[in-house]
């Protein structure tokens, strides 16, 4: 079944949130790949946020990465 | 708490900061103050100074702008991101920048630039975000008032700086006086160029007519020279000076400035050694006159010859009938004195020598 729209401008704003702040690689890879990182990454963030570490993008993690926030990223240079 | 990547920090503690450009949602004055409040916050716990720059290259260029606005990092419109700043090093090193397209203001309306300098200018010290939801340095924004810093945030700056070797130990966030607490009590009430100032504790609140709440800030943020606790002050507006009180000493301030000279012992006004501390103090515009009250009594000083008036003291029973024997703080409106003395508030007719009125402490807090 295709995504249900909020469940995709979810993905997309996720994508968006821990690309800027978690160093989620941009650009072509594959899908396999886009998505081991995605989860990595988004495990990263659901773990120095102190939530429940999932992977997946449950409703507190998107409702986390809403709140307004400092442009520092939080891991790394 | 965490730092950067190899700790990174300035390697002199005398930091320079330069504020390029100011958002259209404040005053000039207010964006200043706000800054250096939140500079202060930092330079309290740490041995570091801050001087602001006119012109030419500081350590920490702050600015405000939006979308891309000159670093490739850039900002995404309302809401999201509010700002963001470079850790310690060259060029861009400590570059602290605030998104032009966020409301900023000083309260909790939208968002306090106040707030978001104290966590931004953290990071361009060496901090790095806290996974403590405490710490300002949580990278998300919550809006608090008093001193902004918990124990995570001191202990990390600390550990690339060191403590302030001229300051007793800061507590972070000192709980700040409730206004509507039913038994609250005033330590003093002055007037500054048009706001009231009242002093509680270790904070103070500024009441604006055009301000719908009272704003609360920690003495030391504004006046970091200042004794954590005033016992006294009143303002003389011919003179555009503050003058505050703590113990045997007295501070005069130019707007936000400390006159030069100051402080200076109380003594020096006239009054006998004897007194160790002034509890209220009020300008009588009408007669050029100030009065300083002192336990149960009461001293006039003369503000045009700088002199005590003779056949002072005077006791406050005597002199101010229905009014208790001790005051706390006092001010004075259109030709009506205000004693604030525990939890109660008398609005005192100084033409008619009589009390009008008795309301709470607090009810000038909108309480």
């Amino acid at each position: 079944l295709p995504l249900q729209s909020t469940e995709k401008d979810n993905r997309l704003f996720a994508e968006k949130y821990l690309h800027r702040l978690y160093g989620l690689p941009a650009g072509l890879q594959g899908r396999l790949q886009k998505s081991d990182t995605f989860q990595t990454k988004l495990k990263e963030m659901q773990k120095f946020f102190k939530l429940k570490v999932t992977g997946t993008l449950d409703d507190s993690t998107v409702e986390l990465m809403k709140q307004a926030r400092c442009g520092v990223p939080d891991i790394g240079e | 708490y965490n730092h950067f990547p190899r700790h990174l920090k300035w390697q002199n503690n005398n930091i320079t900061f330069r504020i390029l450009n100011y958002t259209p949602d404040l005053k000039k004055a207010d964006v200043d103050r706000a800054i250096r409040n939140a500079l202060n916050v930092w330079a309290d716990v740490t041995p570091l100074t801050f001087k602001k720059l006119h012109e030419g290259i500081a350590d920490i260029m702050i600015s405000f702008g939006s979308r891309e606005h000159g670093d490739y990092n850039p900002f995404d419109g309302p809401n999201g991101l509010l700002a963001h700043a470079y850790p310690p090093g060259a060029g861009i090193g400590g570059d602290t920048h605030f998104d032009e397209d966020e409301q900023w203001t000083k309260d909790s309306s939208a968002y306090n630039l106040f707030i978001v300098a104290a966590h931004e200018l953290g990071h361009a010290l060496g901090m790095s975000h806290s996974s403590d939801a405490g710490a300002l340095m949580y990278p998300v924004y919550s809006y608090t008032t008093g001193f902004p810093l918990s124990e995570d945030d001191i202990e990390g700056i600390q550990a690339l700086y060191g403590a302030n070797p001229n300051s007793k130990k800061v507590k972070p966030r000192p709980v700040a006086p409730s206004k509507c607490d039913p038994d609250l009590s005033f330590d003093a009430v002055t007037e500054l160029r048009g706001e009231t100032i009242v002093f509680k504790d270790s904070f103070y609140w500024r009441l604006h007519p055009q301000m719908p709440e009272p704003e609360q800030t920690l003495i030391k943020s504004t006046w970091p020279f200042f004794p954590k606790k005033v016992d006294a002050a009143y303002e003389n507006p011919e003179k555009d000076r503050v003058y505050m009180f703590s113990g045997i000493k007295m501070w005069a301030l130019n707007g936000y400035d400390l006159v030069d000279g100051y402080p200076k012992y109380i003594h020096k006004l006239g009054l006998p050694k004897s007194v160790r501390k002034v509890d209220a103090a009020v300008y009588i515009k009408d007669t050029g006159k100030t009065l300083l009250f002192t336990d149960e009594e009461y001293w006039s000083y003369d503000e045009s010859t700088g002199t005590m008036d003779r056949g002072y003291p005077r006791s406050i029973e005597e002199d101010f009938p229905g009014m208790d024997d001790e005051v706390d703080a006092v001010a004075y409106h259109y030709g009506q004195l205000y004693f604030f003395h525990e939890h109660i508030q008398y609005e005192y007719s100084y033409a008619s020598r009589k009390v009008l009125r008795i309301q709470r402490t607090n009810s000038i807090l909108n309480c």
